[in-house]
C-alpha cells in the first residue's frame, strides 16, 4: 500500500488505525521536525502516542495539545489530525509557526482516549469515558476530564460508576490521565496546556473547581477574548469565553485546572463547534471549517505563550 | 452494537434556576436513561438532552407539565449515525 499524506482525506472521520498509520507517514515526511513518542498505554493496552514537533534544543519550553479525551467528540480528533498537519506544513512558511518552533516544542496527543475512541467506532458511537472496569459495578469507564487531581471529588462530577461524569476511585486512576500527568511533570518545562473538546463553542480557562478567579485571570481573559474574536473572523462562529466555573458550571478534576495548579499558566480548554444542530454527530463536511477557524485561535494562544515567557 | 433508533435530542431552554434544578432531577432518574449532551447550567445556556425512544413520552410530559420549553434538535439519532457511517465508508472507498 502506498503511504502518502497526499491521499489522506482530512475531511473525513477516521478509525484509530488510520490515524495512527497517518501519524507514521507524517513523521516519515518530516523527519527533522516530528517524532512520535509513546507516553504510556491505555487500560486496554493501546499505545498513547504524542507527536513531538521540535527543531532541536534540549528540554525547550513546550506547548501541550490534546484532542479526543471524550471519545465521542469526533470533531476534536479530526481537528487534531488537521492541526498537526498544519503545524508541519506551516513550519518554514508561516512566520508565527516558524518562530514558535524555533524556540519551543509542541507536543500533540491526538487520541487522548484510544479505548473510548475504538469503542465509539465498534460498539457505541456515543461513548464518552475510558473503558476501565469499576470494581463492584457492572458499569464501565471513568470520565477522564473529572479524574485529575484538582479539586478532585466535588461538584460537577459523580461517584456513581454508571454516570457519564464518574470521577473514578481516586485522582489519576486512569492510565490515560496518569500518562499525561507523568509526561508533563517529567518534562518540567510545559508552558501551555490546551485541551480540546466539543461542542458548544467556548474557550475556557481555570478555574472549574472553584468560582474564585485564577491569579492570572485578567491575562487569560484578554487572551481568550482575542482568540475568539480572531476565530470568529473566518466564518462568524461565535464563541463565549471565561473561567469554566463562571461560564458553564463548577466542574472538579479537570485537565486545565490540574495544569494551572501545577504551574502551567496558559491553560485553556476549547469547546469546538457546533451551534446545536448536530451535537456530537457533526457532519464530516464541517471538519475542515472547524479546524480552520480553530487554528486562528490556537495560533493566537501559542504566539502569546512564545511572546510572554515566564 | 448499540443502536439509537428513534432516540431524540431535545434542546431545552430553562427559564430560571428552579427549572434548571428540575432538569437535574430529570437527569438523575436512572430509569429514563437520558444523557445530557450539554448540561443544564444557567438560563443563558440551553441544555441538550438525548432521550431514548422508550422514555420520550415521559420526558416530554415532564417538561410540558413544568412549562419548560424545548425543541427537537435531532429527530432520530440513528438516522444521523447511519449517515455518518455511510459517509465514512464512501470516503474510505
Amino acid at each position: 500500500t502506498e503511504r502518502s499524506i497526499s491521499t489522506f482525506d482530512f475531511a473525513s472521520y477516521h478509525t484509530i488505525e488510520e490515524i495512527y498509520d497517518w501519524m507514521d507517514v507524517l513523521v516519515d515526511d518530516h523527519p527533522n521536525l516530528i517524532s512520535k513518542i509513546e507516553i504510556g498505554q491505555s487500560y486496554e493496552n493501546r499505545s498513547l502516542y504524542v507527536l513531538k514537533f521540535s527543531t532541536g534544543g534540549s528540554n525547550r519550553p513546550a506547548i501541550w495539545l490534546d484532542t479526543g479525551i471524550h471519545s465521542r467528540e469526533w470533531i476534536t480528533q479530526a481537528t487534531g489530525v488537521w492541526t498537526a498537519n498544519k503545524i508541519a506544513e506551516e513550519y518554514g512558511q508561516d512566520p508565527s509557526v516558524t518562530a514558535i518552533l524555533d524556540s519551543m516544542d509542541i507536543f500533540f496527543e491526538i487520541i487522548a482516549n484510544p479505548d473510548g475512541f475504538v469503542f465509539t467506532h465498534s460498539s457505541n458511537r456515543l461513548w464518552r469515558k475510558t473503558r476501565s472496569v469499576n470494581a463492584g459495578s457492572d458499569c464501565i469507564g471513568v470520565d477522564p476530564n473529572r479524574n485529575w487531581n484538582a479539586g478532585f471529588g466535588g461538584s460537577g462530577s459523580s461517584n456513581d460508576p454508571c454516570s457519564d461524569l464518574y470521577r473514578g476511585p481516586y485522582a489519576h486512576s486512569e492510565r490515560e490521565v496518569k500518562a499525561v500527568v507523568d509526561f508533563i511533570q517529567g518534562h518540567g518545562n510545559v508552558k501551555s496546556v490546551i485541551s480540546i473538546h466539543s461542542y458548544s463553542q467556548m474557550l475556557l480557562f481555570p478555574y472549574g473547581y472553584k468560582r474564585g478567579p485564577a491569579a492570572h485571570h485578567q491575562e487569560l481573559n484578554e487572551l481568550a477574548k482575542k482568540a475568539v474574536r480572531d476565530l470568529a473572523a473566518m466564518y462568524g462562529t461565535k464563541y463565549s469565553y471565561g473561567s469554566i466555573a463562571n461560564t458553564i458550571y463548577l466542574a472538579d478534576g479537570t485537565t486545565v485546572d490540574w495544569a494551572y495548579d501545577n504551574g502551567v499558566k496558559y491553560s485553556f480548554t476549547f469547546e469546538l463547534r457546533d451551534t446545536g444542530r448536530y451535537g456530537f454527530l457533526l457532519p464530516s463536511t464541517q471538519i475542515i471549517p472547524t479546524a480552520t477557524e480553530t487554528w486562528l485561535a490556537l495560533l493566537d494562544i501559542m504566539v502569546h505563550v512564545l511572546e510572554n515567557p515566564y | 452494537e448499540r443502536l439509537f433508533v428513534g432516540d431524540q435530542v431535545l434542546r431545552i431552554t430553562a427559564r430560571d434556576e428552579e427549572q434548571i434544578a428540575l432538569l437535574r432531577v430529570l437527569g438523575e432518574r436512572a430509569e429514563l436513561q437520558v444523557d445530557f449532551w450539554r448540561d443544564p447550567t444557567s438560563p443563558d445556556h440551553p441544555a441538550d438532552l438525548r432521550v431514548p425512544f422508550p422514555s420520550l413520552q415521559a420526558v416530554k410530559i415532564f417538561l410540558e407539565s413544568h412549562s419548560i420549553s424545548y425543541s427537537i434538535m435531532i429527530e432520530d439519532v440513528q438516522e444521523l449515525l447511519d449517515e455518518e457511517k455511510k459517509n465514512m465508508t464512501k470516503s474510505r472507498r
